[in-house]
């Protein structure tokens, strides 16, 4: 466990916390994709089936939890709780066009065909497109509020730091985990463009546009 | 692998 990491698990927290309490404080999932926080429940389902075979630490397991808590939680308030907020008409993004090639990829790139392991990959590849519904939606929508504006900010904050933990471990303990590096590069470079309107507009109340 | 057995990342 290094600082990077740290910092790198505790802005994915914070990026959680902040949707919940936005969607919660506001009782409205107005501007939020429904279709990634689903995306981003899978991949936390798919990747934590380890949670009760393999134990690794108390952090570990108490983290895997919380995420998972925090994911269903999130969809159950954006297309149960909240639903009549949430406009379905600006989050359109076809997600077979996400789940077809990661699964296939999948099958195709991993370290061990087993079922568990091909679940591991399956959600790294996923959680790196798993935001382009959001991102697509704040495109087609033009603006975002400026809660959904922080919240994807610690979001994608979150994996640059784990490439930051990745290039440390590498240095240090000679570890090199290629499909999780690969796929988190591309997940941050997804992000660019965000962060770059985050910074330069990020100034501006209430709404970027 | 490369990768780690255990995945012992989030």
């Amino acid at each position: 466990m290094n600082l990077f990491r740290i910092l790198g698990d505790v802005s994915h927290l914070l990026a959680m916390i902040l949707l919940l309490g936005k969607i919660w404080r506001s009782k409205s999932c107005r501007g939020i994709s429904g279709k990634s926080q689903a995306l981003f429940a899978l991949v936390f389902t798919t990747r934590y089936l380890d949670l009760f075979t393999n134990f690794i630490s108390l952090y570990n397991t108490v983290m895997k939890v919380i995420f998972l808590l925090c994911s269903y939680v999130t969809v159950y308030m954006i297309y149960w709780k909240f639903w009549k907020s949430f406009d379905s008409e600006n989050d359109t993004f076809r997600l077979e066009f996400l789940l077809v090639p990661v699964t296939g990829l999948s099958f195709l790139e991993n370290y061990s065909f087993t079922p568990l392991e091909i679940l591991w990959t399956f959600s790294i590849y996923l959680e790196s497109v798993a935001i382009l519904p959001q991102l697509f939606m704040i495109s087609k929508t033009g603006e975002a509020e400026t809660i959904t504006t922080h919240y994807l900010f610690f979001l994608g904050l979150y994996r640059a730091l784990y490439l930051a933990n990745w290039i440390w471990r590498y240095h240090t303990e000679n570890f090199y985990d290629q499909i999780a590096v690969v796929s988190g590069v591309v997940q941050t470079i997804f992000y660019c463009d965000f962060f770059y309107l985050y910074v330069t507009k990020g100034r501006c109340q209430g709404r970027v546009e | 692998f490369p990768g780690d057995p255990d995945h012992d990342e989030l």
